[in-house]
């Protein structure tokens, strides 16, 4: 469902 | 970064900054939802644990915490330093409706089953849904101050100006994140009806008022 961590937005 | 996430950031900014000079200013919270300044403090703690394990930027470091920072402070004005102003009987949304139902589909729908990934998940639930005891308020008392429609406008505009940055990173990237998308819609839609008043009463020198 989605990339996963670490997440560059806020 | 480009100019839709900027701008999605800067209006997020923008709204924190309003809350707290309304706040200020007015020497006042009444109209503020507590609610949903609480659920907004849970969102940012349980989004941003990765401080603690990853450095992405430093622009990235400084915007959580400011966001953490002064989501603490709104909480310490409203139910500390101006407690009194609070309109404590019009809001009266029961949050743990909204929290757990997150919490459950953040168990269920997320990324991996690790813990720092499940907490981010129930944050993004969590965020798209957070500002209904603000609306739930406003619809109660059947109107809102100026400075707190602008406060709405610019905290809503922050999420559609993300959608706007995720159809560009879409494109100019291949990146995308299922969660985040599906989400942030829901949480734009939630503010359309407030966008369609903002923008044929407020930004006409009316006072936000919703019909009887």
């Amino acid at each position: 469902y989605g990339s996963g961590l670490p997440k560059d937005e806020l | 970064m480009n100019i839709f996430r900027l701008a999605g950031d800067l209006s997020h900014l923008l709204a924190i900054i309003l809350l707290l000079i309304k706040i200020w200013k007015t020497r006042s919270c009444a109209g503020i939802s507590g609610k949903s300044q609480i659920l907004f403090a849970v969102v940012y703690v349980s989004r941003y644990l990765d401080l603690v394990t990853t450095f992405i930027s430093l622009y990235n470091t400084l915007m959580k915490l400011v966001f953490i920072t002064s989501s603490f402070a709104t909480l310490y004005l409203m139910y500390v330093k101006f407690k009194a102003t609070y309109d404590h009987n019009h809001d009266s949304f029961r949050i743990e409706f909204l929290l757990l139902p997150c919490f459950v589909l953040a168990l269920l729908i997320n990324a991996s089953f690790t813990p720092l990934e499940v907490l981010w998940t129930f944050s993004i639930y969590l965020e798209a849904v957070a500002i209904l005891p603000q609306l739930f308020l406003v619809s109660k008392t059947g109107e809102a101050e100026s400075i707190t429609s602008h406060y709405l406008f610019a905290l809503g505009s922050y999420r559609a100006l993300y959608l706007l940055n995720w159809i560009y990173r879409y494109y100019a990237e291949g990146h995308y994140d299922l969660i985040a998308i599906f989400a942030g819609a829901i949480q734009t839609i939630l503010y359309c009806d407030f966008f369609y008043l903002y923008i044929t009463k407020v930004l006409k020198g009316k006072k936000l008022q919703l019909p009887a």
